[in-house]
């Protein structure tokens, strides 16, 4: 028997697909690159330095021109499907979810 | 503190390398609620399955699916979710970008929001491949961007062969270490084939037999054949189960048999049709006693192997050989003798003494190895003599390790042998 937990089985219908927010300005840039290890996280504001250099690095591994510059190409590879760990450390085990004390 | 802690993982911290499971086999889960409703839960649970196989092929750890003990003594959970999800501090973003994270030495979680789909299907996302993924991070390994690895970050759409490559295989080694472990025996089969212009070629496959398992190791990869081990019941028929003590592979001029020896019995294995045969030409059924067929010589035996040079059978048994003439049907008259007198160590008390596992001609090598325990001593051949002409006949080269020459030779978890 499929799963499912509300007695009209509405969870069962196929959720209305959401989609990944698509990356596609210099902010959501820099919130990739900070997710993924490539910079710090999100300044208040991109400061164009820093997240020039994030992108560079990220464009040397992908093998793309390290032109720095938030390009069609660079962007294109930022929306590939992914794993979620970052790139340069692994996730480490979370503390168990802290219950609700009776 | 009146809850007893779940247990943690008992974590080592290996040579110098980033932290590792400290056990032997681990145990996982997919959790109930955390089914996808995209695959049956059957199949989601095969396809995980073979990706912990997959890992578990190429180094010394192995996976059991655990469906009955407390879940916080489950080393590995795995579910699938969308946004928030499994009490995890990390939201998933919807179809697209993120399909998948694992935590090192914890649990894994799917995006259900993306399109997963089993390993025959070419389109959507492979679970398997995105599996072995995540099982490698749980393992201790890190993304990387090497081409072909199967550590990449990013989701490489399917491959026309998707296995653990060299690289991948030595990363994850590095941190668990190789695979060891002795042999029941080890040998080469000769087969005939046609070559495209009809003339006919000799080829061999080598085969390790450990167990009720075996391995076919392919000399020009330097690995077992993927998917490797299997059930010898599945590929080898009518010869025993398990623990077979001895191959033999007689081969003359006029002659053409091979012999499985187990306890005090022989098998006789008809290449062409793949089995053992049934009878032999007088009418006298198999198997036969050791001691009827081969008289003189003592069983169960430990090893066994031929040389087609001296057209001699050594047969193997605690700290004696025998010598036995295929053409006259007896053992020598010298023999039995000493292991360490016919195959004296080059190196004193560098020697396997008695019950070795097998004694191995390979025809890649030619030359002669035996086998015990996790270690092999080489046996002196024409060509070595040829270059030290003071090494003594057939004597035995200082023992190295097994595992530093034939690679990848790892068990599987036994409830995964039949996949």
């Amino acid at each position: 028997e499929p799963l499912f937990h509300s007695r009209d089985r509405s969870d069962l219908e196929p959720a209305p697909l959401r989609r990944a927010q698509p990356i596609a300005d210099p902010l959501t840039a820099q919130r990739f690159l900070s997710k993924y290890g490539w910079a710090d996280a999100p300044p208040a504001g991109p400061r164009a330095t820093g997240l020039a250099e994030a992108v560079r690095r990220f464009q040397k591994v992908n093998a793309l021109p390290a032109s720095g510059r938030l390009d069609a190409v660079t962007l294109a590879a930022m929306n590939r499907p992914r794993c979620g760990v970052p790139d340069t450390r692994l996730l480490s085990r979370p503390p168990p979810p802290t219950r609700s004390k009776r | 503190s009146l809850r007893p802690r779940p247990p943690q993982p008992e974590v080592a911290t290996p040579r110098g390398g980033p932290r590792a499971f400290a056990k032997r086999t681990l145990t996982w889960r997919l959790l109930g609620e955390g089914a996808s409703g995209q695959l049956a839960v059957d199949e989601q649970r095969h396809i995980l399955r073979l990706a912990f196989r997959m890992w578990s092929e190429v180094m010394p750890l192995d996976f059991r699916e655990d469906l009955a003990s407390p879940g916080a003594a489950v080393d590995i959970k795995l579910g699938f979710g969308r946004g928030r999800h499994l009490g995890c501090p990390r939201v998933f973003d919807g179809s697209g970008q993120e399909f998948a994270h694992a935590w090192r030495l914890g649990d894994i979680h799917f995006d259900d929001d993306e399109h997963f789909t089993p390993p025959s299907s070419d389109v959507g996302i492979s679970l398997l491949k995105v599996a072995v993924h995540e099982i490698g991070h749980v393992l201790g390994l890190p993304h990387t961007y090497r081409p072909g690895s199967i550590m990449q970050p990013n989701y490489i759409p399917q491959e026309p062969v998707f296995e653990l490559d060299w690289s991948d295989r030595k990363a994850v080694q590095k941190l668990y270490g190789s695979c060891e472990g002795s042999f029941d025996t080890a040998f080469d089969w000769i087969r005939r084939e046609r070559n495209p212009q009809g003339a006919v070629t000799l080829r061999f496959s080598t085969y390790f037999f450990r167990n009720s398992w075996y391995w076919l190791y392919e000399n020009r990869n330097n690995r077992t054949r993927y998917g490797d081990p299997l059930q010898i019941l599945r590929g080898w028929h009518g010869i025993p189960a398990q623990n077979i003590d001895a191959y033999v592979h007689l081969w003359t001029w006029g002659r053409d048999e091979r012999y499985f020896f187990k306890g005090n019995q022989y098998w006789r294995y008809n290449s062409d049709k793949d089995q053992t045969y049934t009878k032999d030409e007088q009418g006298r059924s198999y198997p036969k006693l050791i001691s009827e067929g081969f008289p003189g010589i003592p069983s169960p035996l430990d090893t066994a192997f031929y040389d087609r040079r001296k057209q001699l059978i050594y047969f193997f048994k605690e700290s004696l050989v025998f010598a036995f003439d295929v053409n006259r049907d007896r053992v020598l008259d010298s023999y039995p003798k000493k292991i360490t007198e016919v195959f004296p160590g080059i190196q004193p008390r560098n020697h396997p003494f008695r019950n070795i596992d097998s004694a191995y001609y390979s025809y890649a090598h030619n030359s002669v190895f035996f086998f015990k325990g996790n270690a092999y001593w080489k046996v002196v051949n024409d060509k070595d003599k040829q270059k030290h002409s003071w090494l003594p006949s057939n004597g035995l080269f200082p023992k190295q390790s097994i595992s530093e020459r034939w690679f990848d030779i790892c068990d599987v978890h036994t409830s995964t042998l039949n996949m």
